[in-house]
């Protein structure tokens, strides 16, 4: 992270906003709630608090303008510039503007105004960008689904830095004990010597054979290096590695150890810099092959020569028919693979190349 | 593949220029330079963005630096005003 050079950011913690007009494309209350929830994104972490005004000036000003908007900073039409904000200060310091020839949207179509209001409300408070490719802060605009959003750990250092963390009750660390009957969305999945593990938030769930009850851990609890709400995890067994990752980067586990040169980034696996994370990930005993999904997309790694397959990735709908248009969770028993996308499970056969099952997620838990 | 034309490099150049001013605070003061001087100093903020990025830094206006140019982004500068 970097913060704004001689800017220590502002000198009081509880911080008003205006919302100065609107953009035609989306309803008021829609613009209203992910301006909240962008604020919340930095307040969830800090003692900042952010209160709405509307008859007087504000410390962050919003508003939406195309072009030539009095700040020497002019959009530029669609696409390219998409918003800019201002470092803490009086007058336009900490005002965020948003380029109204853009298509602003709630979804995943255009641009979604959380994601870019929560990155400029990151320069209003004083961050700089970032060079990490995981980071909010980071300059290029990323969809990742609103309601998968967890503050990167590189923005919460760098927010923390400037204004302290927030304080809050100090509760005991201890997984919650929902039951595995629940329909359940998994961030990852991977097998570890013969077991199987389901990663979800700051948990997972530890499948040790078949017939015995899943344990609920902490991820701390077993790996202390590893972050919480990781994205993908995969086991290459010829190692006897587990990789987990989590934004740009990965970090190699050797059973209970993460190794020590972890983490490391995943543009050394041969990832274009445009990839800011991985989905899902699932080694291919039968193929010596690995699966990358990236959006809808997946890449093949060929574990041997340590290289991708190809410089482009395939669709997954033209690779793996039947199995949807995104993967956020896979993994391979007894030769099959199983992918999950929400609260569904599909068991794919690689040889004839088709669905043979639609699972619940959970199926694999014994309730 | 079809060959890159030479007025294909002009626009990348071009749009190139743009991005250079708008985050990386390339200054020209719109009189054509002297093509040394000026190449010089555009290669210059092509090395700190592609160091910024990750990329592998050449100066150069190779495939992952424009794919990286083209992709919407925040307006704020890169580099210290």
């Amino acid at each position: 992270y970097n913060i704004f050079p001689g800017n220590s950011g502002w000198k009081k913690s509880e911080l008003t906003y205006r919302i100065v007009n609107y953009t035609p494309d989306m309803a008021a209350a829609e613009v209203d709630a992910a301006i909240q929830r962008a604020f919340q994104v930095w307040s969830d972490v800090t003692p900042l608090t952010f209160t709405r005004i509307y008859n007087s000036v504000a410390d962050i000003e919003i508003s939406f303008a195309a072009q030539v908007h009095n700040d020497f900073y002019p959009f530029d039409g669609p696409h390219g510039t998409l918003a800019h904000a201002f470092a803490p200060n009086n007058g336009i310091g900490g005002d965020a503007h948003f380029d109204e020839d853009e298509t602003w949207t709630s979804g995943s179509r255009g641009y979604n105004l959380f994601l870019v209001a929560a990155h400029e409300f990151g320069h209003s408070l004083g961050l700089f960008h970032s060079s990490d490719p995981s980071a909010l802060m980071y300059p290029t605009y990323h969809f990742i689904e609103p309601s998968e959003f967890h503050l990167p750990d590189d923005d919460v250092r760098g927010i923390q830095s400037l204004y302290g963390a927030r304080e809050v009750p100090v509760v005991p660390e201890q997984p919650s004990n929902p039951s595995s009957c629940q329909p359940i969305t998994f961030d990852a999945v991977t097998t570890l010597r013969g077991e199987i593990l389901f990663f979800t938030n700051k948990t997972f769930w530890r499948q040790i054979s078949q017939e015995s009850q899943a344990e609920h851990h902490l991820i701390k609890t077993f790996w202390d290096a590893l972050p919480n709400h990781i994205q993908a995890a995969y086991e290459y067994q010829d190692k006897d590695q587990v990789l987990v990752f989590k934004g740009a980067k990965y970090w190699v586990i050797n059973g209970y150890e993460v190794t020590k040169d972890s983490p490391k980034s995943i543009y050394d696996l041969g990832f274009p810099r445009t990839v800011r994370r991985v989905d899902a990930a699932v080694h291919d005993e039968n193929t010596g092959k690995t699966y990358f999904f990236v959006g809808d997309k997946f890449w093949s790694f060929d574990e041997k020569k340590q290289a991708m397959d190809s410089v482009t990735p395939k669709k997954i709908i033209d690779g793996l028919p039947g199995v949807g248009s995104k993967v956020h969770a896979a993994f391979q028993k007894n030769g099959l693979l199983y992918f999950f996308d929400g609260h569904r499970q599909y068991e794919f056969n690689a040889a004839k190349k088709r669905v043979t099952r639609v699972l619940k997620s959970n199926s694999w838990l014994k309730c | 593949f079809p060959a890159e034309t030479p007025q294909d490099s002009e626009e990348n150049a071009k749009f190139a220029e743009e991005y250079l001013k708008n985050y990386y605070n390339l200054k020209t003061d719109g009189v054509r330079q002297g093509r040394k001087k000026s190449g010089s100093q555009i290669s210059e903020k092509i090395r700190q963005m592609q160091d910024f990025f990750g990329l592998e830094v050449t100066g150069r206006l190779d495939s992952d630096t424009m794919e990286m140019m083209h992709q919407p982004r925040c307006g704020f500068v890169d580099v210290g005003e």
